[in-house]
């Protein structure tokens, strides 16, 4: 329901409030119990096992710009592996080397990029970015928004 | 799409600085119904992106994002006379000051999603979320119509690195099959994408050497051990599996998702049942520990910048103030 070493408490009592779910308008409690974190409901399969032909087909096929981001302290899915395949089975050549980028002139994480999709790292973030690195999310994702480097 | 207006949150006072909307859209024929909570840009949201925002799990809830993450509140716990409360006030990092942000609870059987066919609806796949989540786009387009020459980005995060593009493809499918109404999709972007089961299998080894969690002789002996770095697929009980529960063992009292925090109850807290009080204590033995570790390792950091002479500002200590040249100080970015 909680995954390991994450405090729910404040959405928890929020969203499990009757006020909040009639003022934005979400089924009542009694209809669908209880809002929990992460759903003991869901009977999930992954029936795909790699999206990299996925990636490559939006961005080299679709014409479609991606950013993948990893925070450099999360274990949970390392920025180890995102950067092995974003720098060896996209068969997308590097368009600009890795590089730092910055925000307030500190060191906010690297960037490389291959055509139009970027991999970018975000310096002591974990799992979850924005909540520890909220003003270099920000920064980056309005970049990337903007189409600026 | 009046009837999901907003007016007031509980828990902020004020007037929100934007408007905010909040229902549920039926998809597919059984049922399900996906909840949705849309945040309107601050500045200009009829000039500013739609950026959808999923997380992951699989079966994890958007209000993640929304609460803990880049939503338009920083959420608090307050004590109130009636007991605990929650306070809100505004974010001054929310992912809203620049795109309007849609979170959806997907797949339904998720979060504030469900469906009225019950438990049946809540077996699904890959390929079934993103199905319902692009019918999900369609209607939500319609229903705001004025955002749908807007430009627009999915993004994510964990096992979003599923959700994410396998939605894209199914409205870049969709739009070329001439769905309606067409979606002006631009990109999309996620945080620590779960994406190969190959990749992600083999990253774990090499981050624990790399954040020096194992010695690099335990790698260097689990590279060779495992076939040269083949670590995802080893069969149970030969020496690589032995020697990847060892580097389990090892890095397992760290917190998963940020090996630089504390982990709150412990990483082997499995309890759904809440406890208030239980949670309360702990949570309060996990935050003294993590002070005095934290005052250790400023104890250590003082000492080892004392070897070396010189004069570091750390934390604690008074900033230097503007047009004061410190020794240095600039190679600490």
């Amino acid at each position: 329901l909680t995954p390991p070493c994450t405090d729910a408490r404040a959405a928890s009592l929020w969203l499990n409030d009757d006020a909040v779910r009639s003022a934005i308008h979400a089924a009542p409690k009694q209809v669908i119990g209880e809002w929990t974190l992460c759903s003991n409901h869901l009977f999930y399969t992954r029936v795909v096992p790699s999206l990299i032909p996925t990636h490559k087909s939006l961005t080299q096929k679709h014409g479609l710009r991606a950013l993948i981001y990893s925070g450099d302290h999360d274990m949970a899915v390392p920025h180890t592996g995102s950067e092995v395949w974003t720098s060896t089975k996209l068969d997308a050549p590097e368009t600009a080397p890795w590089r730092p980028w910055m925000v307030a002139s500190q060191v906010a994480g690297y960037v490389v990029d291959y055509g139009s999709l970027s991999y970018a790292t975000v310096k002591g973030a974990g799992h979850m970015v924005p909540t520890n690195k909220p003003k270099e999310s920000l920064t980056m994702f309005k970049r990337f928004l903007d189409g600026e480097p | 799409k009046q009837n999901d207006l907003i007016d007031a949150v509980p828990g902020f006072d004020g007037e929100l600085p934007s408007k905010h909307y909040g229902g549920y859209i039926p998809v597919g024929t059984s049922g399900k119904r996906l909840y949705y909570y849309f945040v309107e840009a601050e500045t200009d949201p009829s000039e500013a992106p739609v950026v959808l925002w999923l997380n992951g799990g699989p079966g994890c809830s958007s209000f993640d994002g929304f609460v803990y993450e880049h939503g338009p509140f920083n959420f608090r716990l307050a004590d109130t006379k009636a007991g605990q409360g929650v306070k809100l006030t505004l974010n001054s990092y929310a992912w809203n000051k620049v795109a309007n942000m849609l979170f959806l609870d997907s797949p339904a059987g998720v979060g504030l999603s469900y469906s009225e066919a019950g438990p049946r609806d809540y077996r699904t796949d890959d390929l079934v979320t993103a199905a319902d989540a692009e019918e999900f786009l369609r209607k939500w387009f319609t229903r705001y119509t004025q955002f749908q020459s807007s430009r627009f980005f999915i993004s994510g995060e964990s096992y979003a690195g599923m959700y994410v593009p396998n939605l894209a493809r199914a409205v870049v499918e969709g739009n070329e099959d001439g769905a309606e109404p067409y979606i002006n999709i631009e990109g999309y972007l996620i945080g620590n994408a779960v994406t190969d089961t190959e990749v992600d299998g083999n990253a774990l080894p090499l981050f624990a050497a790399g954040k020096s969690l194992i010695s690099q002789a335990q790698y260097d002996t689990l590279w060779k051990r495992c076939d040269g770095g083949n670590f995802w697929n080893a069969s149970a009980g030969c020496e690589c599996d032995e020697l990847l529960d060892d580097l389990v063992d090892a890095v397992s009292a760290l917190n998963v998702y940020d090996v630089l925090e504390p982990c709150y109850l412990g990483p082997n807290y499995d309890d759904g049942e809440e406890d208030q009080d239980d949670e309360g204590e702990g949570w309060a033995k996990v935050q003294g520990a993590a002070k005095k570790k934290k005052q250790a390792r400023l104890n250590s950091l003082q000492k080892a910048l004392k070897s070396h002479g010189r004069k570091w500002p750390v934390v604690g200590s008074a900033l230097p103030r503007v047009g004061e040249r410190v020794h240095n100080w600039h190679t600490l970015g």
